[in-house]
């Protein structure tokens, strides 16, 4: 999978 | 939302308000770095501006808000209310040696190059190492209350839980972040020595104090 940025976690 | 990230949470929150009770009751923060405090507020202020533009749930938004009082009003009893309990002989860590790489860091390895991406990136990798003036301090005062070693347990164990729901991420939903992930790993080594003084004093009855 290609990379996310989790900015939906704290 | 998986169990490992709720539990992770709600961890990080137990980890904030034991620390806040315990200051509030006692009366005294002895033992508590100011500075690791300092540099949590620092940490959620700069991951949180997205508060202003961005919504992604009212669990999101309320736990941030929660978040952000907590460190803030942690700030405030340390070096406002109960200032004259503060041990700042011992929170003698220099924050310039955390805060410059990190920041260098932050403008060198992030996602995109503007202004909210670095400083969330710098807010990640901020909290991993943000731990450190309190790991430090113990390890000069070479002891440590049981209910600090608590909240250092409970703030391990966050870190710990977000490791498994990033692992849990990756196979259910093809997600990863990797500045999130290696900066969660750097933190959670951290804390494994801790864990094990936790584990082999702390939950047998005995005080943690170094050798």
């Amino acid at each position: 999978p290609a990379p996310a940025s989790g900015k939906d976690e704290l | 939302m998986n169990v490992f990230r709720i539990l992770g949470d709600v961890s990080h929150l137990l980890a904030m308000v034991i620390l806040l009770v315990k200051i509030w009751r006692s009366k005294s923060c002895a033992g508590i770095s100011g500075k690791s405090q300092i540099l949590f507020a620092l940490v959620f202020t700069s991951r949180y501006l997205d508060l202003l533009t961005n919504f992604i749930s009212i669990y999101n938004t309320v736990m941030k808000v929660v978040f952000l009082l907590c460190a803030y009003v942690t700030v405030y009893l340390i070096y406002g209310k109960f200032r004259k309990t503060f041990d700042s002989e011992n929170d003698s860590f220099r924050l310039e040696f955390l805060l410059v790489p990190v920041i260098g860091l932050s403008f060198l390895e992030n996602y995109s190059f503007t202004p909210t991406e670095i400083l969330w990136t710098f807010s990640i990798y901020l909290e991993s190492v943000a731990i450190l003036p309190q790991l430090f301090m113990i390890s000069k005062t070479g002891e440590a209350e049981t209910i600090t070693t608590h909240y250092l347990f409970f703030l391990g164990l966050y870190r710990a839980l977000y490791l498994a729901n990033w692992i849990w991420r990756y196979h259910t939903e093809n997600f990863y972040d990797q500045i999130a992930v290696v900066s969660g790993v750097v933190q959670t080594i951290f804390y494994c020595d801790f864990f094990y003084l936790y584990i082999t004093k702390v939950l047998k009855g005995k005080k943690l104090s170094l050798p």
